[in-house]
């Protein structure tokens, strides 16, 4: 199996003002690339539905070669980590 | 923050007429977000005493988990409180492991950096704070009556760690509660990535927050005194250095000679009498360096209940820990450390007697020692020096301007104070006593305007984020409150520039009326973005609007942000900038220049006169060199000024004959 790793799909300002529908469009997008809503919930860390759209998920590099191929999706980030200063 | 706040000019015992604090109402209903390591609840600091209901348009919530009760731990004080693991758990690849390093799954602070910078924002009042005794005074943050809205992003691990799925989480969430404010204490390491798709999260974060009404304060980074080290770099960020105050803990060192030099520490145990005091000398003519703090060899020197001198070229903590450790080991009874300016003072555990003195003092102590048979030394515990003679400084770990990604947007905006500020802690913060610590960063710094910021939201609801910023810059110091100059530490140590501090030292009072301010909308940043070459359909996307590049592209020196950086002049160039007066309707402004050297600046109008159908009003600055080599950057200002009002931005140029050359000859 090819290595997941966290990877935040940022789609920009949001299109929808219901979040559940962000949301939802999330779920849909990911299930499109992964094959099944089953493992797109369990992909899904994190979706980004009221100050704007994208969501985080596992992803391996092939689906992330996928995913920022689709329409609306502006990046593909990997996940970074930070520290206090 | 028991000095910082009066340092600053906001007092609450203040009779003075124009006290933001006291206009803003200490910014009662402005509600501040922290994205930090958490919050201690139970701090006296965040006590709700006299605040009001909860704001109605506060959408946020508190979230219970380990140790944390929603309903009893939040209050009308801390009106928010979530935390954010999974984008953190999902990159560790572990369970999250609290048995080496405390946390808890749940809002509540282990680390206790959240609890010191939010309370440093928007703390109540709590009198007669120190730690152990030093630092004395009345504790409370900038807003002491904003709320505050904690998003705990940040685990107790090496540095307090973060990651940036979180970090985008609760920028969304903060969005949607309805926060006015957000403080962000957060870096990332260099180099930097680009803005909108910067891997930390913080800049297309910041990006919606900003066009969204909220300003976003982030800090500069910790990474001083080398230049192009500023973090957190995008025109829409409030981005901050960090300053000393007026305070220092000075620490007496008595030689046997009745010589008294004052270092400086936070060393709060008993007195040290009269005992030997010793310096591992390198015996005969073997290079190896014996009294090196952070490689002490002690072997054939007596260390037992004496003082040991050791000296240091680094410039971080890690000398005096090693040589702490070192001469404990050996049985002494304190060590002082000669250094360069360097990292902050800490405390040394268990009261040890740690004190740092310059090279300078430290050549004195050992030509002491050099010149007597038995040297003695006595070491008296630390004391509280505030107001002159002490200098503002812009602290060395402050991470210094220009910016890495887009030099010609000046970076850091500002410098507030951020060494040794005194602010609540958690229980698990080894620095703590009494639930107070003593801590530096530019950390502490971006807070301290945070707090202010959200003073000026509270007189000025209807100020965008780039109006507020303007009001900051324009009106800051660039003395101390003395009228002394800035300098900003370093090897060696210099006056501060722009790099250094921005447009100056945050001046609350003075931001509260700016006169003139250099405003910018959504619009202003897609031309940003339009001008550092992101493409139609990316910022289509970002704005959630069709969007085309003007073509040619326009330039980034027109960008409306309150300075003027030009990285690479050959001959001359032109620009623009607009700005709106939020002073009185009918004003007069004139221009007054202070050039670079080297350089000519004209301002054309240089009369701007606004009216009540006239309150935007645009000039161009033409700029060029007489310089024949390529240079370094030169400084200078442009002041616009109706004799009430002084509206300053900086102006910083690098000539370059030949441009994209590197010249390390």
């Amino acid at each position: 199996h090819a290595r997941s790793e966290v990877h935040i799909v940022y789609m920009g300002e949001k299109q929808h003002h219901d979040p559940q529908h962000v949301t939802n469009m999330h779920h849909d997008m990911l299930s499109s690339i992964l094959e099944s809503k089953e493992e797109a919930k369990k992909s899904m860390v994190y979706s980004y539905r009221h100050g704007f759209s994208g969501f985080a998920a596992k992803l391996t590099e092939s689906q992330v070669e996928k995913i920022a191929g689709l329409p609306g999706v502006i990046r593909v980030i990997p996940n970074q980590l930070h520290s206090v200063q | 923050t028991t000095r910082s706040w009066d340092y600053l000019g906001l007092s609450p015992q203040s009779s003075s007429k124009s006290n933001l604090l006291h206009d803003a109402n200490l910014g009662d209903g402005v509600i501040i977000g922290l994205l930090d390591t958490g919050i201690w609840p139970e701090s006296v600091i965040l006590n709700d005493e006299g605040l009001g209901p909860i704001p109605q348009r506060w959408k946020g919530s508190c979230q219970s988990g380990e140790r944390f009760n929603a309903t009893q731990d939040c209050n009308r004080k801390l009106i928010g409180a979530k935390y954010y693991i999974d984008g953190f758990l999902a990159e560790n690849r572990q369970p999250f492991n609290t048995t080496q390093a405390p946390d808890f799954k749940s809002p509540r602070d282990s680390f206790g950096h959240g609890t010191h910078t939010s309370t440093i924002a928007a703390g109540s009042f709590v009198p007669n704070a120190s730690y152990k005794g030093i630092a004395l005074g009345l504790l409370r943050g900038g807003a002491p009556k904003a709320r505050i809205a904690m998003y705990k992003v940040c685990w107790n691990v090496p540095r307090g760690q973060c990651s940036s799925a979180d970090i985008l989480k609760a920028f969304d969430d903060a969005i949607h509660d309805g926060v006015d404010v957000l403080s962000v204490s957060l870096g990332t390491d260099l180099p930097l990535f680009p803005q909108i798709d910067e891997r930390d999260g913080i800049g297309p974060g910041s990006f919606h927050a900003v066009t969204k009404g909220i300003t976003v304060v982030c800090a500069g980074g910790n990474e001083g005194p080398s230049s192009h080290t500023i973090d957190n770099t995008s025109p829409w960020i409030l981005t901050v250095a960090a300053s000393t105050v007026d305070r220092s803990f000075p620490t007496g060192i008595v030689l046997g000679n009745n010589f008294t030099i004052l270092g400086q520490a936070m060393f709060r145990g008993k007195e040290v009498g009269f005992t030997g005091l010793v310096y591992p000398e390198n015996p005969g003519l073997r290079p190896t360096l014996f009294g090196v703090c952070e490689s002490l060899t002690l072997n054939n020197t007596p260390v037992a209940g004496n003082v040991v001198l050791c000296f240091t070229t680094m410039n971080n903590r890690a000398p005096v820990s090693a040589a702490v450790t070192s001469v404990k080991q050996a049985g002494g009874v304190g060590v002082i450390i000669a250094k360069h300016p360097g990292d902050v003072i800490g405390p040394c555990s268990n009261d040890f007697p740690c004190i740092e003195v310059d090279y300078e003092l430290g050549s004195q102590i050992l030509f002491y020692m050099r010149s007597t048979r038995s040297p003695i030394v006595k070491l008296s515990p630390s004391k509280t020096l505030a107001g002159r003679p002490v200098s503002t400084k812009v602290a060395h770990f402050s991470s210094r301007g220009p910016s890495s990604i887009s030099p010609a947007i000046l970076k850091p905006d500002i410098a507030a104070p951020g060494v040794s500020t005194l602010a609540a802690s958690s229980p698990f913060d080894p620095f703590m006593d009494g639930g107070f610590a003593l801590h530096s960063g530019t950390s502490m710094a971006a807070p301290h305007v945070s707090g202010i910021v959200a003073l000026l939201k509270a007189i000025h609801p209807s100020w965008s984020p780039a109006a507020i910023k303007s009001a900051l810059m324009t009106t800051a110091w660039k003395t101390d409150p003395f009228g002394e100059p800035v300098f900003a530490e370093g090897s060696p140590q210099k006056l501060a520039n722009p790099f250094d501090y921005g447009a100056g030292i945050v001046n609350p009072n003075k931001a509260a009326k700016p006169g003139l301010v250099y405003d910018m909308g959504t619009d202003d940043y897609i031309m940003y973005l339009c001008a550092v070459g992101y493409n139609d359909s990316s910022i289509t996307q970002l704005v959630g609007k069709s969007k085309t590049c003007p073509s040619p592209k326009p330039s980034i020196l027109d960008v409306n942000v309150p300075s003027i950086t030009i990285p690479s002049i050959r001959n001359s160039v032109t620009l623009t900038r607009t700005v709106t007066n939020v002073g009185p309707v009918n004003s007069v402004y004139k221009a007054q220049i202070d050039s670079p050297q080297g350089i000519h600046v004209a301002v054309r109008p240089d009369i701007l006169a606004f009216n009540s159908s006239v309150k935007d009003l645009s000039f161009i600055v033409e700029v060029s060199t007489s310089h024949k080599v390529n240079t370094g950057y030169y400084f200078g200002s442009l002041t616009w000024t109706d004799e009430t009002h002084y509206v300053t931005i900086p102006i910083s140029v690098r000539t370059q004959i030949i441009q994209f050359y590197t010249d390390f000859n």
